[in-house]
């Protein structure tokens, strides 16, 4: 050994070198992208305008992982799963998937497995109707998966895992408009200032990891998108970093929908509270005009909620009654899960705000590790109401599943390639043309919302 | 992929749930 260390001459290759520069760079401009917009201000961690700094902290796997083009990755992921696969290897594959990833294949809507023409479309099966009895209480899982954790939001911040908290600002964000040029490009910021919560503003990502409302669920609007050919909702980008305000936004022709009042009282609240089994909801996508089963659908979640005016009044929509408290919970999804989210409750969704992010993966391994990943990651925040008050929902996507679809907006795209919008902003769309009785989409407790795909 | 949930309850609601523990769509996880 000393003889070879001593003698053998080294070889400098061009392209192993080549690929270590490329990495320096990546990992440099990585590295000032997420950290450094303004040294002065690293260490209070908020910007000029007081507004909360999110960056990727973490150990040094981390920063590794964060050097990664993760988003190309996770679209690549998607593609190839995309391909169509031959018959014959179908039943095999996906039952080696099965085993590895812990599906039960009973339970899924087609015994035959060669309906699924490839890897993505398995992953996004449905289940047979009955195979999920939904519960009565006022709460239930919207997913398959795993409880990271739960409890109450503290100072609007909210617990990752232990001693790891995020911004409830961060999370939903605030809602006043700014101007694109506001948008401040290097961090994930929010204003806390413009919210009425009444004490406790914070949350918990797992285990002491924490977020603010704001960076998980978004904060202000600026330009307005295109026209929604829909009609069933107005659209808006945002940002969350800015606290600089001018109005935009837009609205779109509305749906002509106006239920009859005669067929809301028609309902009875008995048959409208009656606890459905998975599979007998309706059909999520946003209604047609006038048609009595969305009425009834409408006149049901009303009867759970109360009709009253929307709760959205302030930055993040969370204005809190003193006798209440803010609660959260995170569910994980393990890859072999079932991967369609449902409504954890009746509740009306009043609006989402669609986060560009990274895609880091969200697994505990991870949510022990990175701060702030839940308001790192590409999410979509949807914002609303139920009967004690506000609720938010927030699916978070991750490199293997980048892709969020919500059956009632089919406007949303997440995942794209193109130009990025600066992380931390987010485009907005209102769903108060969804139902005229209640100014949202009205949910009913297992109603099927829309899932992650993969990719 | 993860799905954070916020809501405002009566400060009497309780977590039918530990963490760690397996769920599944409309299994219970708290009430008031």
């Amino acid at each position: 050994i000393a003889d070879a260390w001593r003698n053998t001459p080294t070889k400098w290759y061009p392209l192993p070198i080549f690929v270590g520069a490329l990495l320096l760079v990546a990992i440099n401009y990585r590295h000032r992208r997420t950290q450094s917009p303004r040294d002065g201000e690293e260490k209070m961690h908020v910007d000029r305008d007081g507004n909360e700094v999110i960056r990727l902290r973490g150990p040094l796997q981390v920063h590794v992982l964060g050097a990664l083009p993760l988003r190309n990755l996770s679209r690549l992921w998607g593609y190839l799963n995309s391909f169509e696969l031959p018959v014959w290897f179908r039943p095999t594959g996906f039952r080696v998937y099965s085993t590895i990833f812990g599906c039960d294949l009973t339970e899924i809507e087609h015994s035959d497995l060669t309906h699924y023409k490839s890897l993505g479309d398995f992953f996004y099966r449905r289940l047979k109707d009955g195979a999920r009895p939904i519960d009565s209480a006022v709460l239930v899982s919207p997913a398959d998966g795993r409880i990271l954790h739960f409890g109450t939001v503290k100072g609007l911040r909210v617990e990752q895992v232990k001693g790891l908290t995020y911004s409830l600002d961060a999370l939903f964000g605030s809602s006043e408009p700014s101007t694109p040029s506001s948008v401040v490009s290097e961090t994930i910021a929010f204003a806390n200032r413009d919210h009425e919560i009444v004490d406790d503003e914070e949350f918990a990502n797992v285990n002491g990891i924490d977020y603010s409302l704001d960076q998980l669920f978004g904060a202000h609007a600026t330009r307005p998108s295109s026209p929604d050919p829909s009609g069933s909702f107005s659209s808006s980008s945002s940002s969350s970093s800015s606290s600089s305000a001018s109005s935009s936004g837009t609205t779109t022709p509305s749906s002509p929908r106006s239920p009859s009042p005669s067929s809301l009282d028609d309902m009875s609240v008995e048959e409208i509270n009656k606890p459905r089994k998975f599979g007998e909801q309706h059909d999520a996508s946003v209604p047609q005009p006038d048609t009595i089963s969305q009425v009834s659908h409408d006149a049901s979640v009303a009867a759970d909620i109360g009709v009253r005016p929307p709760l959205l009044r302030s930055s993040s929509g969370l204005r809190t009654n003193p006798k209440n408290d803010l609660f959260f919970t995170v569910i994980y999804l393990a890859p072999g899960d079932y991967h369609r989210f449902h409504s954890p409750a009746a509740w009306v969704v009043e609006k989402r705000r669609h986060f560009m992010g990274e895609l880091f993966s969200v697994s505990p391994y991870m949510a022990k590790r990175l701060q702030n990943l839940f308001v790192l990651n590409e999410r979509v925040s949807l914002l609303g109401r139920w009967k004690h008050g506000f609720f938010g929902m927030v699916p978070v996507g991750a490199t293997n599943v980048g892709s969020i679809l919500l059956n009632f907006d089919k406007d949303l795209r997440t995942n794209v390639r193109g130009r990025r919008q600066p992380p931390g902003t987010f485009t907005e769309a209102v769903y108060t043309k969804a139902s005229s009785v209640l100014r949202g989409k009205p949910l009913r407790p297992g109603e099927e919302m829309g899932g992650f795909c993969l990719g | 992929s993860t799905i954070v949930l916020v809501f405002e309850a009566p400060k009497n609601f309780a977590f039918d749930v530990q963490a760690g523990q397996k769920i599944k769509v409309g299994q219970r996880l708290g009430d008031v």
